[in-house]
């Protein structure tokens, strides 16, 4: 070990093991992800793909390792007790994200939101045993956050019990899934359903787009890589287009909608809101993943910074003159240590907010409230913007405080910022999530000034009353009559 | 001024506060203004006031992540002294941190200028204090060297040793002299253009 790190650990003025244990929650989940750490980085996963350095490799050979590790990873998931124990260690161990990311953050959670039990008994057995792999596909090529505007369209034949679907125009192609390029042989297709010629809007569809034993494309279907990208290489994001597919009517996820019998279009009331509870979960994780993001890029270069010397140390003693650790120079503590807090910052929000998921999670499957999702859904858009936008400025500020190493792909870190910065567009562009925050600010703020006219009476929906709104600690405040004093802080 | 401004967490968030609450009623008065007095539709007064609106959505993100982040860090006294120690310490520079780096937001609101001087003050403090304990607080995230994967942050700190092994195995230095610089650009240096 460098005797200038060791040296700084010495001076510790707290036991560092035991932050350690504060940090992932306690003692026993620290030793639990060591132990698989050396399971899968030590023992189990010798580094033998690696014939040259990660960063020499081309696209396609970042792509086939990502394969290979995949599949290790995932056959041995299956020798441990809790499968899901695993996912933390794959997230980490493809440093260019897994071409089976989609499928086991996304195409995994929407069958469980979106299937009927009939649905999930069909097709989660073999989603979660790698028989089928799937992904999600929503965004295309000319529309992204304006769901409204997809074009992808689902038409219904009452006669043969199917669906037809279409990828209209050009911008009508889907484009982004993560997995869909190369390795996903289903995707769940969100596509404008008519039914009897009536639009009813978007609904998610099965639709097998490989034979699953050649993994050719079916007919009627095209589909691809996009293209290298500035981070998440292996993710294989792709393109879809659907030329008259036809799928059975069982096709279409019905827990929140369905075709009857009788070929009637039926749907529950609170579709929209069991919809944002999805969303609103992979946002939660984005914000832990910044946490993580963070700590990975302020660990390098404040690592860096202890070991690399700059500049004549003022205090040499002796007439031998030393250079200065950069860690001493107050400019680069300054860049350094609100990253260290921002990483706690982000790791303290993503716990708030996970508590109030499970618990309004909680509401809706025992009492059917879904008083509170508006709001949860309002803070954790918002949460997901800010924290990303933080997050990849903080990791931008760690790769310019390592000088020209820290522009050499070797530290690491443009690869963290790469994959950082991804998180301010996907999910959710943040301009735009910002402003759906500010949307229930609006009307929060508007319900306690009174300045309503009659035209936003229609869209001021008051899903808390008062009363609760007043005690919500998030928004409490905004119901005072004056601006909260600052004290002796103002003249 | 008695006492440390960044050390009273009670008396930063309603600062927080108090500037989301500017910015929140800032952006409802943009809107609210274009429709009464230039009769816009709520949607055009919506995407007119887009700027306005995003201040006020950062300010109050942001005064909901100091409460959460406050909460967190307090929830350490139980669980250890010195840790619970260097966490605070570490909030309170961020706290101030924030403010410092966005004053206009909190002169909006009345905080002034001999306060603002004070908290730059207590954040050159902190960062002498917090020196020590800058590598005992990234080492505590315990990444294991494979998730960090950087020859610049590994946990032996053999920085150079390993930026140098890698640039040995650049493919560009498996073959020398260069086929290319052969082919294209040998015979250019003993032309006599």
């Amino acid at each position: 070990v460098n005797p200038l790190l060791e040296e700084e650990r010495c001076k510790a003025t707290f036991n560092i093991e035991k932050l350690t244990y504060f940090l992932e929650g306690d003692q026993e989940k620290t030793e639990r992800r060591r132990e698989l750490e050396k399971k899968f980085y030590e023992d189990e996963f010798p580094n033998d793909l690696i014939k040259v350095p990660v960063d020499y490799l081309s696209h396609s050979e970042i792509y086939t390792e990502a394969l290979i590790k995949a599949a290790r990873i995932y056959f041995e998931a299956f020798n441990l007790e809790d499968p899901r124990e695993v996912l933390g260690i794959a997230d980490a161990y493809h440093y260019e994200a897994s071409p089976l990311l989609l499928h086991f953050a996304m195409f995994i959670p929407a069958l469980m939101g979106h299937c009927n039990d009939e649905q999930q008994a069909r097709w989660l057995p073999d989603a979660i045993e790698l028989k089928i792999i799937g992904t999600y596909a929503q965004t295309e090529l000319g529309h992204g956050s304006y769901l409204k505007g997809l074009q992808t369209e689902a038409i219904y034949n009452d006669k043969e019990k199917t669906f037809t679907l279409n990828s209209p125009t050009l911008e009508s192609i889907k484009w982004w899934p993560g997995g869909l390029g190369k390795t996903a042989n289903h995707a769940i297709v969100q596509a404008q359903l008519f039914v009897d010629g009536v639009h009813r809007g978007l609904h998610p569809f099965m639709v097998q787009i490989r034979d699953l034993e050649t993994h050719k494309p079916l007919p009627g279907i095209e589909v691809g890589e996009l293209g290298p990208k500035l981070g998440f290489k292996a993710a294989d994001n792709g393109y879809l287009k659907l030329s008259s597919v036809v799928i059975p009517k069982s096709n279409m996820l019905m827990k929140n909608a369905y075709i009857d019998d009788n070929g009637r279009y039926q749907a529950k009331k609170a579709t929209d809101k069991l919809n944002l509870g999805t969303m609103l979960f992979v946002r939660v994780l984005i914000i832990d993943m910044m946490s993580f993001n963070i700590s990975k890029a302020v660990t390098i270069a404040t690592r860096y910074s202890a070991v690399r010397k700059q500049g004549i140390n003022p205090d040499s003693k002796n007439g031998v003159t030393s250079e200065l650790k950069i860690i001493d120079y107050a400019a680069q503590r300054y860049k350094l240590i609100p990253c260290i807090a921002l990483s706690h910052a982000c790791k303290a929000v993503f716990i708030s907010l996970m508590s109030a998921f499970k618990d309004v999670n909680e509401s809706m499957s025992k009492r059917s409230d879904y008083r509170s999702i508006p709001l949860l859904h309002a803070m954790s858009s918002g949460l997901k913007a800010l924290t990303t936008d933080l997050g990849a400025s903080a990791v931008e500020i760690c790769r310019r405080a390592c000088g020209g190493n820290g522009f050499l792909l070797a530290s690491g870190l443009p690869r963290i910022f790469g994959n950082t910065v991804a998180a301010c567009t996907y999910e959710g562009e943040n301009t735009i999530l910002y402003l759906q925050t500010a949307r229930y600010l609006y009307k929060t703020v508007r319900l306690v000034s009174n300045h309503g006219s009659s035209s936003m009476e229609s869209n001021t929906k008051v899903t808390l009353n008062l009363k609760e709104r007043e005690t919500s600690q998030s928004i409490g405040y905004l119901y005072r009559v004056t601006r909260p004093d600052i004290g002796n802080l103002g003249k | 001024r008695e006492g440390k401004i960044v050390s009273d967490v009670d008396g930063l968030l309603r600062l927080f506060s108090a500037s989301a609450y500017y910015h929140c009623h800032f952006a409802f008065d943009q809107v609210d203004c274009r429709m009464r007095v230039q009769g816009q539709s709520f949607e055009k007064a919506w995407i007119e006031c887009q700027v306005d609106l995003i201040k006020a959505a950062k300010s109050h993100l942001i005064y909901y992540m100091m409460i959460k982040y406050w909460e967190w860090v307090s929830s350490g006294e139980k669980y250890d002294l010195n840790i619970s120690q260097v966490l605070k310490r570490l909030a309170y520079f961020y706290f101030g941190f924030i403010i410092n780096e966005n004053k206009g937001d909190f002169l909006a609101v009345g905080l002034d200028l001999t306060s603002i001087e004070q908290i730059q003050d207590e954040l050159s403090t902190l960062m002498v204090e917090l020196r020590n304990d800058m590598i005992p607080l990234v080492d505590a995230f315990d990444l294991h060297d494979m998730v960090l994967m950087s020859a610049i942050g590994c946990k032996d700190g053999n920085v150079y040793d390993r930026l140098f092994n890698l640039a040995k195995k650049a493919p560009l230095n498996q073959v020398d002299p260069n086929p290319s610089f052969i082919k294209y650009i040998k015979d250019l240096t003993k032309s006599k253009l």
